[in-house]
């Protein structure tokens, strides 16, 4: 462990809380996209398959029942609780062109041909762009609330410090998992223009606005 | 080998 994938794992998790206590404490789920939720459902569902069979930390198993635990949640309140605030009009981008594709490519390339090993590629590809419905949905709504915006700030930002991570590990024990790397960089890419609105506008408190 | 260990990672 390292202090940038632990700054990452505990910005990941306060995304993940930030996002469930918006949708509780609104009884509401407009601007926020079901669809990624459910990918993130299932990137953690697929990812985490060795909770039972391998313990690597408190720490570890921890956090993954965290993160499975939030996931589910959310998509609870997303489709069956607050169901009545979920906003269908918008949320509209076809998950399944990212799902078949990145199934597909966790077939062809991956470290080891066995199941846990495929689900567990198949999970680090749809995490890289399990997010675009969400940023789709910003840009057709034209505007995102603030508290989403944080949301995603902290979710780009875990990623972008699992890079850091990556080069830290590289260089300090001559470790390196290239599938995780490329997806990672794939996954913090997508949040650049993100990261560009929010850093000139958010913070000096006006509304972002995706151009749409 | 090396990618083993990634599974350390969340």
């Amino acid at each position: 462990m390292n202090v940038f994938r632990l700054v990452g794992d505990l910005s990941h998790l306060l995304a993940i809380i930030m996002l469930l206590k918006k949708i509780w404490s609104s009884r509401s789920c407009a601007g926020i996209s079901g669809k990624s939720q459910l990918l993130f459902a299932l990137v953690f569902t697929t990812r985490y398959l060795d909770l039972f069979t391998s313990f690597i930390s408190v720490y570890n198993t921890s956090m993954k029942v965290i993160y499975i635990l939030c996931a589910y949640a959310t998509v609870y309140l997303i489709y069956v609780k607050f169901k009545a605030t979920y906003d269908h009009n918008h949320d509209t981008f076809r998950a399944e062109f990212l799902v078949v594709p990145v199934g597909g490519l966790a077939f062809l390339v991956n470290h080891d041909f066995t199941p846990l090993e495929i689900l567990w590629t198949f999970s680090i590809y749809l995490e890289s762009v399990a997010i675009m419905p969400q940023l789709f949905m910003i840009s057709k709504t034209g505007e995102a609330e603030s508290i989403t915006s944080h949301y995603l700030f902290c979710l780009g930002g875990y990623r972008a410090l699992y890079i850091i991570n990556w080069l830290y590990r590289f260089y300090s024990e001559g470790f390196f998992d290239l599938i995780a790397i490329v997806a990672g960089c794939v996954q913090t890419i997508l949040y650049c223009d993100f990261f560009y609105l929010y850093i000139t506008k958010v913070i000096y408190g006006q509304k972002l606005s995706l151009p749409a | 080998g090396a990618e083993d260990q990634a599974k350390d990672e969340l």
